[in-house]
């Protein structure tokens, strides 16, 4: 508020001559501190190692065939092949694309984990999640264009030498190498419950040895086939129920 | 709405862009590059209250049943204020190195008005 009058609103003010560059600064911090109450976050994040590039572009190109605009709207095409914008939804939607990670207290080289955030706390609805893992054709005795047909089977494994159990089973037939999907959303959806952050996965491929097929995990000198987690949610708090309503 | 272009002191929306790299903000943000943080200012006078088009909220029709039944307080001069706001989806990296794309609703100033 000014102080001119008791009357006057805050934006009357506004247009007063005043020092630019001061204001401009002010402003600047201003809309800093809009951004980051809207992300719900207290301070920027301080990134100090950053992921690398080749696996992120990859992870972003095999999401989006939409294109992010100079404006922030996301142009998503439709199954007519006409854009639409992301801002025409009314939903307040996040999705979280996390890399897997691994340290030595995980009991094989096939093991790797993810931190999962939620966002600040929030009471948020995993819609879905899947596992993105990438399978490499090696060259093999099977004659060139044959189908390779493996099973891979993914694993919660509990930290240390702890018990597992099976996630998800999948068979998946390979012509050449490429990226598979591997659906984990109720198994996502009890890390946010339990409000733990971090979901151990144990990758077991039968047959891929035989067949000339490895997946790519982590350390593999192969940074853009890393594989990766993709969780779609949606916040269930009040604010947003009135803001749809 | 209308644009603020120094001619006059009345309501307008001021474009005020920022860009991300020259706040050092473009190691955590993927996308966009900036954020159009336009913002609204200059006075509304009476006359510019419960102009159709310029003056749609809620607010606004409160104000004007005050008016048109003689009780109009003193206090209640309109004020410019953001009549209409977008969403701006931002691709950026959170606390632990996870990819965040999200749909933030009323990100951005797109209108103004008296009310």
């Amino acid at each position: 508020h000014t102080t001119a009058s008791r009357d006057s609103c805050a934006s009357c003010g506004l247009s007063q001559p005043a020092d630019s560059g001061r204001m401009d600064a002010e402003f600047v911090e201003a809309v800093k501190r809009h951004i980051l109450t809207k992300l719900q976050m207290r301070e920027r994040p301080n990134i100090t190692q950053p992921i690398p590039k080749a696996a992120m572009v990859t992870a972003l190109r095999k999401l989006h065939a939409g294109k992010v605009r100079e404006d922030g709207r996301v142009e998503i095409p439709d199954v007519d092949g006409h854009a639409s914008h992301a801002n025409d939804v009314e939903e307040e939607t996040s999705e979280i694309i996390t890399f897997a990670e691994t340290d030595d207290l995980l009991s094989s080289k096939s093991s790797l984990f993810f931190i999962i955030s939620n966002e600040g706390n929030q009471n948020l609805y995993v819609s879905q999640a899947n596992l993105w893992l990438y399978f490499k054709l090696l060259p093999s005795l099977l004659e060139k264009g044959t189908r390779r047909k493996v099973m891979v089977k993914v694993y919660y494994q509990e930290p240390g030498l702890g018990s597992k159990w099976n996630l998800v089973e999948k068979r998946v037939e390979l012509k050449r190498s490429g990226w598979h999907t591997f659906p984990l959303t109720d198994a996502v959806q009890l890390v946010f419950s339990k409000g733990t952050r971090r979901q151990n996965l144990d990758i077991r491929c039968e047959g891929c040895e035989g067949a000339g097929v490895l997946p790519v995990l982590v350390n593999s000198g192969d940074e853009s086939h890393r594989p990766f987690l993709v969780v779609q949610a949606r916040a269930t708090d009040s604010n947003h129920r009135i803001r749809k309503r | 709405g209308l644009e603020c272009d120094g001619t006059n002191g009345l309501c307008c929306r001021q474009q005020f862009y920022i860009d991300f790299r020259l706040i050092g903000w473009n190691d955590w943000i993927i996308a966009p590059s900036g954020y159009y943080g336009n913002y609204c200012e200059g006075s509304c006078p009476a006359y510019m209250a419960g102009v159709p088009g310029s003056a749609s909220s809620f607010h606004t029709a409160v104000v004007n049943q005050y008016r048109m039944r003689g009780m109009s307080p003193g206090s209640m001069n309109s004020c410019c204020i953001p009549t209409k706001l977008s969403t701006m989806s931002m691709l950026y990296f959170d606390d632990e190195y996870n990819i965040v794309k999200r749909d933030v609703p009323n990100m951005i100033v797109e209108e103004c008005g008296c009310a």
